[in-house]
């Protein structure tokens, strides 16, 4: 979706923010 | 045809149901792989708390909405739960595919079965169609909500922290391909209300989030020797 600000960085996703990766 | 207030809103329900024509609620076949690589099986898990997601919001709509407009509730209730199901699915098997490919791991046991994952998530598919059915059925036919049900009641009602709900909130996105702009510029809003005051509460997250990052940096510093 263009007008959505992706703010999560590389080497970041669901897996870092939850501490399960 | 000129877009008016009430034809968005209609046209956001005809999306949202076109939505649900495909919904299953069982995991498709992909999704079982990967609940079967897990060191722990998530299913049965994954399959109560969608349940236990499905009856306190079955409850607390009514409540919220009172008995006037109880075959309306119960109408978007029938409606979330079978969006929540579809939902809550796709995104996993979309999100564990993309994170299979960043991350070159099959066995996902830890993610499959935290909590707080997986609350978020749900809570994340009931707003959407809340946010969907709620705000738009008052503007089509008047109903009128006892309790504000808009965001963040969701948070409330599941006992969720903020800053749980946050960390979902772009990956869903990605997820879900179905999402209307509305839908998006209204998880954007969440993303931006968490941000400025929910996730700074008392009992945020947030804080220990903080805390151990700044931990990780002082440990950075000191294992680099002094004379570089």
């Amino acid at each position: 979706p263009q007008d959505y600000h992706f703010g999560l960085e590389e080497g970041e996703g669901i897996s870092e923010l939850f501490d399960c990766d | 045809l000129p877009q008016t207030p009430v034809r968005t809103a209609m046209n956001t329900i005809q999306q949202l149901m076109m939505n649900l024509n495909s919904a299953s609620d069982k995991p498709s076949d992909n999704l079982i792989s990967y609940f079967n690589n897990c060191t722990v099986n998530p299913t049965e898990g994954i399959l109560d708390r969608v349940e236990n997601v499905g009856r306190i919001f079955k409850e607390r709509f009514a409540k919220a909405v009172g008995q006037g407009c109880a075959e309306i509730g119960s109408q978007a209730t029938n409606i979330l739960i079978y969006c929540v199901f579809e939902s809550n699915y796709n995104f996993n098997f979309m999100n564990l595919l993309q994170e299979e490919e960043r991350l070159s791991v099959h066995n996902f046991s830890k993610l499959l079965n935290n909590n707080d994952f997986h609350m978020s998530l749900l809570a994340c598919a009931v707003e959407v169609v809340m946010a969907t059915y709620g705000r738009n059925a008052s503007q089509t036919d008047g109903m009128n909500i006892e309790t504000d049900l808009s965001f963040p009641w969701i948070l409330n009602v599941l006992d969720l922290k903020a800053f749980d709900f946050y960390k979902v909130i772009e990956s869903f996105i990605k997820a879900e391909p179905s999402l209307t702009r509305e839908m998006i510029k209204h998880l954007e809003r969440c993303e931006h209300r968490i941000m400025e005051s929910l996730a700074w509460q008392s009992d945020s997250p947030l804080f220990d989030h903080i805390k151990q990052s700044k931990e990780r940096e002082g440990q950075a510093d000191q294992s680099e020797p002094t004379c570089t």
